[in-house]
């Protein structure tokens, strides 16, 4: 299913996304 | 439970640094010098995040992005 594919690629890109907030908020390098 | 929201809030604001209430697009580009992420990247996040797909990111639909991504991740 593409859909499916696509979904979770974005959940791949969201994980990416946060991820690099929490290590911007924590000043980790 | 709060340090999750003062988190949200938190991030949201590192996003609306204008304090308008909700991120746009060029919000999330500006975003682009600052994380390691690539402007296509950014534009996927907003276009996931924006679930009414209205160009506006509100507080709720930043939240329930970032607790979907911490509750939510699917177990392969």
């Amino acid at each position: 299913d593409p859909n499916m594919k696509a979904g979770a690629a974005n959940e791949g890109v969201l994980a990416n996304f946060f991820n690099s907030l929490l290590s911007k908020k924590t000043g980790a390098p | 439970q709060n340090t999750i929201l003062e988190k949200t809030h938190e991030f949201f604001q590192m996003c609306d640094i204008e304090n308008k209430g909700f991120i746009n697009r060029r919000d999330m580009q500006r975003l682009n010098g600052e994380l390691p992420l690539s402007a296509d990247e950014l534009e996927n996040v907003f276009d996931t995040l924006d679930s009414d797909s209205n160009g506006y990111l509100t507080l709720s639909e930043f939240s329930s992005g970032f607790s979907e991504f911490l509750f939510g991740r699917k177990i392969s």
